[in-house]
């Protein structure tokens, strides 16, 4: 990616982050939609030789032999047979039976985890400079399981089982489905083992938000990463025939438009259609469109396919304005034809300008790339949001990372519209989505766990979580651009990731499979269901009180009964482990809203040594209030040196 | 004839099994797997068989067949595959 290791602060770092030998021992396992093997981003040059560990290997298939592999790209596997059993053989005409990437969004999210450096980097001059992925010096491991008809769970489960038997240790998974207890979804199945084995295993939070409970991949030994924005931006203006002038988004390249205004249509107009204003297919009428500017609604269909509608019935370039889903959040698209996106408030301006002006006129201009854009970052609309349904207790996401206007490398077998008729190929390609958050924090696992060899999963996810910030430089509070307000732990978990801050976070809150197993008790699963899920003959010892809030979590949410009168009381347990210097910490809460009272017992804990446990335990009490309340805080221990950070949410249901 | 091949249409399934309840007459788990899935199908084939992520095994096997599967002995659970979508 261009732009992001300087946003996450890694370039002014390079020092302190390994670069040579133990970088080059971490392998970073993505299961996505396979890889495109001659990107510069998996080329190899000065890197030594495989892992000695490695145990995977460089399957065959269409297009994709043995040799596609090298010393940065060292194991590419597919897996089809779940897929091809719902869905028949898979058309080799049409998608490659092998590792090879016909979709492009396995090659991005590797390439962000862990690509080669890349000078010159731009897709059509957006975004020019030097791409990496986070982990420039690991090596990549490709598992595709997803394709045209998607990513079946019974081939996610057998490449996470090779995944394990190669001997991997970051997973890199951009993908969900549904909201299935830990159980019964592959997913965090496959990262129950994974996690066993010392891997990290990171998941996109989804792309449901910004709606509440919308949340994928919520197991606790999960990393679950929601995205936000880079402080950079492709302004496209929209100015109109009185001369007012709009702030829109636009990656198109291409043949420019007249330097004068056109005549502008609303597509709800252009069309006989009920969702005319949509621009799906075959909706507009092109005699209403020939010739003309088009302003297509956001929403069911994809938005560079409104463009491509709009230049089928004639229509010279559009304007797609968000709806309330989306509010002012500006995706930036490779349209085909010239294109800008604009947010809800100036696309209602820019409809009333039609109910004022019969004859209304419009063009679009393009500025192409800017940086240092503020506030930044902003929490994505589209970020999937807590709370957790499916274990309220525990909160989620765990933290976010850039997902927004994310450049990285590309298939060369489909252009970066990833249209049909798109016969445009590039190296690079802008796309948003928390798939693209969640192989920065892969990578920057892979950074910590090069840094940090002993360390285990949980203990990395705490360093990054712990470590995240949740205000910018001024003190202001970090934005949702969804509200335009400041964000809450539901939307940014612990934070925006500072890898630079992970690399030393003074103390960590460790996990082993056995307070795992331990939460699985406090769930109340059933002997069957452990078993499934871990694998093994384990009971929950009946003398034993187990509770999911004593779950050695780096955050905390809390959950209060709005029926209950009176005052309400709850208390969590947690460890610290001592990952740096000798310190005596001190707890502080920072907390937004009253309603709760939060006190911490003992308030000091001293290290004396490395790997020394304190534990400690918050009380939360909290007065009688309607349900759907929710109030955030935050707990804070600090030495002076080190700030050890948890956010902390509170409900009442 | 709609009903009827509702019932006989197959489905893909993933098979958890309680490895340590393997009968001593199997010498490879695997084994066991197949012989349990024989006992409800001629034709189903196994997809995939899994040790490291789980116990089990995936395969098509027909509402019934996968209801049946499930009431065995060593048979933790038969869950149907699921959809996933990148993000």
């Amino acid at each position: 990616t261009t732009r992001t290791p300087e946003f996450l602060g890694l370039s002014k770092a390079a020092d302190l982050f390994p670069e040579s030998d133990s970088a080059s021992e971490v392998i970073v396992g993505v299961l996505d939609t396979g890889v495109w093997p001659e990107s510069k981003s998996f080329a190899d040059t000065g890197l030594g030789p495989i892992p000695s560990g490695w145990k995977g290997a460089c399957e065959s298939g269409t297009n994709f032999n043995s040799s596609n592999c090298n010393r940065k790209l060292i194991g590419a596997r597919y897996f089809a047979k779940g897929y091809e059993a719902t869905l028949g053989p898979i058309d080799e005409t049409k998608e490659s039976k092998s590792p090879r990437d016909d979709d492009g969004h396995g090659s991005h999210t590797a390439s962000t985890a862990a690509g080669s450096v890349v000078e010159g980097a731009s897709l059509f001059g957006y975004a020019e400079g030097t791409a990496r992925g986070m982990a420039t010096r690991a090596r990549v491991a490709i598992y595709k399981v997803c394709w045209m008809g998607g990513c079946f769970s019974s081939d996610i489960l057998a490449a996470m089982e090779k995944a394990v038997d190669d001997n991997v240790n970051v997973l890199s998974m951009s993908l969900g489905g549904g909201m299935s207890d830990y159980y019964r979804d592959s997913v965090a199945i496959g990262a129950f083992a994974a996690m066993e084995k010392g891997m990290l295993v990171s998941c996109s939070a989804g792309n449901a938000g910004p709606g509440p409970y919308s949340l994928s991949n919520v197991a606790p030994w999960i990393t679950t990463v929601g995205a936000g924005t880079l402080d950079r931006d492709f302004p496209a203006y929209v100015r109109l025939g009185n001369g007012r002038n709009y702030s829109g988004v636009s990656l198109y390249k291409g043949s420019p438009l007249p330097g004068k205004v056109l005549p502008f249509v609303y597509a709800g107009n252009a069309s006989n259609a009920t969702n005319g204003n949509l621009c799906m297919m075959g909706t507009l009428i092109p005699e209403k469109v020939a010739g003309k500017i088009v302003l297509c609604d956001r929403g069911m269909n994809a938005r560079v396919q409104k463009g491509a509608v709009v230049k089928a019935a004639g229509g010279v370039g559009m304007i797609l304005a968000n709806t309330a889903a989306n509010g002012e959040e500006l995706v930036a698209d490779a349209h085909l034809l010239p294109a800008t996106a604009v947010g809800q408030k100036s696309g209602d301006a820019i409809k009333g300008y039609f109910l004022s002006n019969p004859n209304p006129t419009v063009t679009i201009l393009f500025e192409g790339t800017k940086v240092g854009i503020e506030p930044s970052p902003v929490v994505a609309a589209f970020s999937s949001r807590g709370p957790n349904s499916i274990t309220p207790e525990i909160l989620k996401p765990d933290l976010i990372a850039p997902g927004v206007n994310i450049l990285a490398g590309w298939s060369g077998a489909v252009g970066p519209t990833g249209l049909v008729t798109d016969t445009r190929r590039v190296e690079f390609n802008i796309i948003s989505g928390t798939s693209m958050s969640c192989p920065h924090v892969s990578g920057l696992a892979a950074l910590l766990k090069a840094a940090h060899p002993d360390w285990s999963p949980a203990a990395i996810r705490s360093a990054l979580m712990t470590t995240a910030y949740t205000e910018y430089k001024n003190k202001e509070k970090m934005q949702d651009i969804a509200t335009g307000k400041a964000s809450t732990p539901f939307d940014h978990g612990a934070g925006h990731v500072d890898p630079v801050s992970a690399l030393n976070p003074g103390l960590v809150y460790d996990l082993t499979v056995e307070d795992y197993l331990g939460f699985l008790c406090a769930l109340n699963y059933t002997e069957f269901q452990i078993r499934s899920l871990a694998r093994r003959n384990f009971s929950c010892d009946a003398s034993k009180k187990y509770s999911v809030t004593d779950l050695n979590y780096p955050s905390f949410s809390v959950n209060f009964d709005s029926i209950t009168d009176g005052s309400s009381l709850v208390k969590y347990t947690r460890t610290l482990t001592n990952v740096g210097s000798p310190g005596t910490y001190k707890a502080s809460i920072t907390q937004q809203t009253p309603g709760v009272k939060i006190s911490i017992q003992p308030g000091t804990l001293s290290f004396s040594q490395a790997n020394e446990k304190k534990s400690y335990t918050v009380t939360f009490t909290g007065s009688s209030q309607p349900s759907n309340t929710f109030s955030f805080a935050r707990l804070e221990w600090s030495d002076g040196k080190y700030t050890v950070g948890s956010p902390i949410a509170i409900s009442w249901t | 004839a709609a009903p009827l091949e509702k019932k006989n249409q197959r489905k893909t399934y993933i098979v958890h099994m309680a490895k340590s309840e393997m009968p001593a007459s199997f010498l490879h788990h695997t084994h066991w797997y197949d012989s349990s899935l024989k006992s409800v199908s001629d034709s189903a084939q196994m997809l995939y068989t899994y040790d490291n992520v789980i116990h089990g095994f995936s395969t098509q096997l027909t509402n019934e067949e996968a209801q049946q599967l499930e009431s065995q002995a060593g048979i933790l659970a038969v869950l149907p595959e699921l959809r996933y979508e990148l993000h």
